[in-house]
């Protein structure tokens, strides 16, 4: 995948989902 | 269970839609599939009648997705009693749209030489999920956000022992992508997208714990009633 922040976004979601 | 198809969505045995005892000795069985972009109804029409039958023909009721017979239903020859013929009848999604209850219910009507007969089936909402509907990843994010956390809807698909690859190669078989996997203690959370024919983007975040065989399916949609319809579509395609 590239590097293009959105990987760091999706991580971002991720781990807001499990700890709200 | 059904049989899968080399280059479509999961397709489901034919069932009864139509017993011989309510149409004067037609049965009709069919089923619904979808590949490579062509949606069909696949019918078996049965003559228990003790006459021939003829002169066939099949309409559609308004329906919530505009379902609809892209060609007529062609029976080549008289039906003799006790003979059985198989039909794939091509459809499109260009008919005329009212919303249905249940959302995807579908009313059928269909004639021969001695009557007119009417039928209602459902259909599974896989077959419109369609070949482009993996969304941009930064559409994603932003479209994620922006649907109001009140049309987001949450499911649990019990005893569906598949891990993460295999979830993920299931279901874009049936036009549901993953667009992004992370794993955060110990849980992998798929990112998926897929898109309706009427062009409704439907956001998933699904769930899996290694060695648990139930999943937690969150859905975001801008037409929330969808929702409950494409839990079933992951839960048929997840466990056939």
């Amino acid at each position: 995948e590239l590097d293009d922040g959105l990987d760091e976004a999706f991580s971002r979601l991720a781990q807001s989902r499990t700890n709200p | 269970s059904g049989v899968g198809s080399l280059s479509g969505s999961y397709v489901a045995p034919k069932a009864v839609w139509l017993p011989a005892m309510k149409a004067k000795g037609l049965e009709i069985s069919g089923t619904f599939t979808r590949q490579v972009g062509a949606i069909s109804m696949d019918l078996q029409l049965t003559n228990k009648a003790l006459q021939v039958m003829t002169d066939f023909a099949i309409q559609f009721n308004r329906n919530s997705f505009g379902l609809a017979p892209a060609a007529p239903l062609q029976v080549h020859a008289p039906l003799s009693p006790n003979q059985t013929v198989e039909i794939s009848l091509p459809l499109n999604t260009v008919g005329s749209v009212m919303k249905m209850e249940p959302l995807n219910n579908l009313q059928v009507a269909v004639k021969n030489n001695i009557d007119v007969f009417y039928f209602s089936t459902l259909y599974p909402l896989h077959i419109l999920f369609v070949e482009d509907g993996k969304m941009d990843r930064q559409m994603f994010l932003a479209t994620w956000k922006d649907i109001p956390n009140e049309n987001e809807a949450q499911f649990q698909i019990r005893d569906c022992p598949l891990n993460a690859e295999a979830v993920s190669s299931k279901l874009q078989n049936s036009n549901v992508f993953t667009i992004a996997k992370r794993n955060v203690e110990a849980q992998d959370m798929l990112y998926q997208s897929l898109r309706l024919t009427n062009g409704i983007w439907v956001l998933a975040e699904l769930r899996i714990q290694p060695g648990n065989p139930n999943f937690t399916l969150s859905l975001k949609c801008r037409a929330p009633e969808v929702s409950q319809h494409v839990c079933q579509a992951y839960e048929t395609i997840l466990k056939n």
